[in-house]
């Protein structure tokens, strides 16, 4: 079962998360423990590194529009900062009692967090790009209600040229989504919304045009009927767009879906 | 993209302590 939400964060964090286990194991295996080595280099590493990905990570979140990432990053920092500095002083008391089982929990303690802040980081980020999706979505949603004051063909022409745009662009970046995500059941309903959607699009057009067309006939008849059916290929299309929104913002797994 | 590059340097050290952590006990299992 997957931990990690997308395929890129899966790639960047599982191997460590794994080692991070074995450890644990090996760690509550040797029960006393053997002595630990000198560990002040590779935590003098992770400190710097943690110390660019701060950096970084407040640059990007000073820069962002996106005022939900702009609280989450900074907390997600300073996480991986207080791991870090365990680790230091993990470090600093396995150097002088390399046998020390409360420095050792430390050391373990801080890899988590490490992992832990890391992953809340990279999941914040992710959550923005999801955000962007989700505008692309909603901006269709608005677009699609337009439908209902189509009633020329030239208003109809207009209407699928404004349209086209966002709606190949919330296909392409919900089928881009679903690549990347390590949740095959999301991944699937996913796919399946984008494709009723795209399938919807041609009877959309037609319902506008037999709309435009009995509205043009001289006695309008069967105009309500043509008038609820393009409501109803409306609302379906919302419908599943609105399904996109929920099942992209669902970040963990659901045990009924897997079984 | 700076921030992913980040994030890997941090896992590719952090595992690299991990894995001299459990060296020594490794030889002790």
């Amino acid at each position: 079962m997957p931990v990690f939400h997308t395929k890129l964060i899966e790639s960047i964090l599982d191997p460590v998360a794994q080692q991070i286990s074995q450890l644990v194991i090996l760690h509550e295996q040797a029960e006393d423990g053997a002595a630990m080595p000198d560990l002040t280099q590779p935590v003098s590493a992770v400190a710097k590194a943690v110390g660019n990905l701060v950096q970084v990570g407040r640059q990007t979140s000073a820069t962002s529009t996106d005022k939900v990432l702009q609280e989450e990053m900074p907390v997600a920092l300073d996480r991986v900062e207080n791991a870090s500095i365990s680790l230091i002083q993990a470090a600093k008391t396995l150097r002088q009692e390399p046998l020390s089982r409360s420095a050792r929990d430390i050391l373990i303690n801080g890899a988590r967090g490490i992992l832990g802040g890391t992953s809340a980081l990279l999941l914040s980020l992710d959550q923005a790009e999801v955000r962007k999706i989700i505008r692309i979505c909603k901006g269709v949603q608005e677009y699609l209600a337009v439908a209902e004051v189509v009633e020329g063909m030239e208003d109809l022409i207009v209407y699928v040229k404004n349209l086209t745009p966002g709606m190949t662009q919330m296909v392409k970046m919900v089928d881009g989504r679903q690549a990347e995500l390590t949740h095959q059941v999301h991944r699937n309903m996913l796919i399946a919304s984008k494709d009723k959607i795209k399938n919807l699009l041609p009877v959309l057009i037609s319902s506008i045009k037999i709309f435009v067309t009995t509205i043009q006939s001289p006695g309008k008849r069967g105009l309500d009927e043509a008038a609820s059916n393009r409501l109803y290929v409306v609302s379906q299309m919302y419908l599943e767009i609105e399904e996109i929104i929920r099942v992209l913002q669902l970040t963990t797994y659901d045990e009924d879906d897997w079984n | 993209e700076q921030i992913l590059e980040a994030a890997k340097c941090i896992a590719n050290a952090t595992s690299a302590l991990v894995k001299a952590a459990s060296a020594a006990q490794k030889e002790l299992v």
